[in-house]
């Protein structure tokens, strides 16, 4: 138990700060962020708590706390792409993650979309944003229906998507 | 694997029997506030076997689609309003009672073979399991999702509305627990 | 204590239904929707909780947890304004209060806020939208200086504010 | 009345003396994430006497500004990188913890008259109030807010981020507790 916790927790430990700099990068700052896990305890960790910190670029090394509500959601979503570099989920749904993000940052995830979404690795994103959503390769359009008050969708794929 | 798509039925704001899809590598769902995006989601997490409190819901039977009838009689006011904007009365408490409603996944293996998830929500209220057709014990469902590394306890693939920002500032105990659960 | 509480309670009962239709009403749906408080005991309120409901337009009655993101948000913008109206407080200071909503709810809540504020009322409104801080009167521009590793702020006066 | 302008000294990450402003009747504040908007909300916040849990400090000392200077050890593999990435060592442990910093809103009441409401973090740490630049109890310089209908305890009229959906579906108790404050 302790070998798998241990394999689970280096792996992503190693992954992370990549991923967090692939996301946070820019031109204004080509090097991107820092971001690492720690163990509270070492001794045991499965009993203990793991930490998670993450810098953005140019910044000084604060609590997760401090951080802003965009600066907060790209440190999770970095997180969560590490995770899934572990244990590999064929989907991921995500549900206005965007909410929070300003252009520049819309941007920086509908690009890390594109480039990792693949037969084996599928992004299934609800968005208000087009610069997000124009981005991805079909769209999946709800409304309401008021006639029958019911929801209907239709789905249109994108032709520039081969671009 | 991927998600091809999926079939409903009076599942939340989803009337009777719809086709959702086909969902491709990168498929961005669009629409405006209270059209349905998050049902959607609620379906998809529904059928891999979420519990109906994750999905806004207290009983499973509110997962239901329910029509526009009005329940109580504090109502009484607001149907008033109903009728004079040309609103029909639909469903009457009976129908909505006694409806059921399902979700089915059409999921495509990595060897590109088919595979249909599906749950479903009787009458009376009880809960279904069907794979490929056949009905199933939850268990042997749930291994079946396993066996496509979809760890529906860990979820760390779902991210509902609102929640991202709480990932990232989440216990040191919630992720140790979160990384135990994928281990 | 109960007279003022029900003084209180009522005048935000009154006042609240017109506020919401306001905040809802649309081309297609002109009347707008629906929305009421109701005491869950009416013998001793002030011991009691207050229930709030709110329908958008052409939607049936529900419990408050089944709307959505975006209807929630409007839901609570209408009871702020609604209690402001029996207590106002000078200024508003709203943060990222549209994130969940659509392009057409954002233009509600422009629409209401321009409508709204005069030298008694004033909005202190931060966006990240452009359909939103587009219609105010001022912006404070906020950015951080690298060279010195602070924030900085800078004003412009949008002149076709007198639209 | 209405908010004039704000005056900040080293307030989160404002660094040094700067004024804020003006404010119009309807002023929409935008930068990108992480420029400091919502600090500025929490300095506009914290001159009206909230708590500095709400925004989102654990002691009073975080509020004040602090530069670049790493912390612990644990840095070491990050100060390298902030060397090499041209940053230089703004602050020792010393100078930041010897910092004070004050927040000054200039307010116009309904006749026209200006008046000034500074809340100040001494360098050891303790709250000062000045109202009109003479210092003031906490209770007279509440009785001042309140007199210009500034209730703080509700904070009806302080939306943080991301608290907008709660607000909605608050519990009726909180519904409660909330008109009682105003009433
Ligand atoms: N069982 C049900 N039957 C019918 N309608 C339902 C049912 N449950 C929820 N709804 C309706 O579904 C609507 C909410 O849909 P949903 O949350 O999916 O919207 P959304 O598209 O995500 O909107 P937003 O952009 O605001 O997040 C609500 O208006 C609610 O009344
Ligand atoms: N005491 C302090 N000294 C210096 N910087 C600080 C201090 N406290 C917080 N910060 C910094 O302020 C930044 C956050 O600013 P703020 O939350 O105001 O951003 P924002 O403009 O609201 O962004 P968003 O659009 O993402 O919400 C963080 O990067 C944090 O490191
Ligand atoms: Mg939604
Ligand atoms: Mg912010």
């Amino acid at each position: 138990r302790y070998k798998l916790f241990y394999d689970a927790f280096s792996h992503i430990q190693g992954k992370i700060d990549q991923i967090y700099k692939d996301l946070t990068k820019s031109q204004a700052f080509p090097l991107g962020g820092t971001a690492y896990l720690s163990l509270e305890d070492s001794e045991e960790p499965y009993l203990d708590g793991i930490k998670y910190h993450a810098m953005p670029p140019m910044k000084r090394f604060r609590d997760m706390e401090q951080l802003s509500g965009g600066e907060k959601t790209m440190a999770a979503l970095a997180l969560l792409f590490a995770i899934h570099s572990y244990q590999p989920s064929p989907f991921f749904v995500l549900d206005e993650v965007d909410a929070a993000l300003d252009n520049a940052n819309v941007a920086k995830i509908a690009n890390y979309i594109r480039d990792h979404a693949n037969e084996k690795f599928q992004f299934i994103v609800i968005s208000l944003k087009s610069s997000l959503y124009e981005k991805a390769e079909s769209l999946v359009g709800i409304y309401r229906d008021q006639q029958v008050n019911s929801s209907r969708t239709l789905t249109l794929k994108l032709n520039d998507y081969e671009e | 694997g991927r998600l091809v798509r999926l079939e409903v039925e009076n599942f939340k704001s989803y009337k009777g029997h719809q086709v959702i899809g086909p969902f491709h590598n990168f498929s961005s769902v669009i629409g405006p506030n209270g059209a349905g995006k998050s049902n959607l989601m609620d379906a998809i997490s529904f059928v891999l076997g979420v519990k109906s409190n994750k999905l806004r819901s207290s009983n499973v039977k509110d997962l239901i689609y329910r029509g526009r009838a009005m329940e109580t009689n504090q109502d009484s006011v607001v149907e008033g309003l109903a009728v004079n904007q040309g609103i029909d009365e639909e469903d009457d408490e009976e129908t909505a009672r006694n409806r059921s409603g399902y979700v089915m996944a059409v999921y495509e293996d990595d060897n590109g073979k088919e595979m249909r998830f599906m749950r479903s929500i009787t009458s009376n209220g009880d809960i279904e399991y069907r794979l490929n057709g056949r009905k199933v014990a939850y268990t042997r469902y749930n291994d079946a999702l396993e066996e496509q590394n979809i760890l529906v306890k860990a979820r760390n693939f779902l991210v509902f509305q609102g929640d991202i920002e709480h990932i990232a500032s989440q216990s040191p105990k919630d992720l140790t627990k979160l990384i135990e659960q994928i281990s």
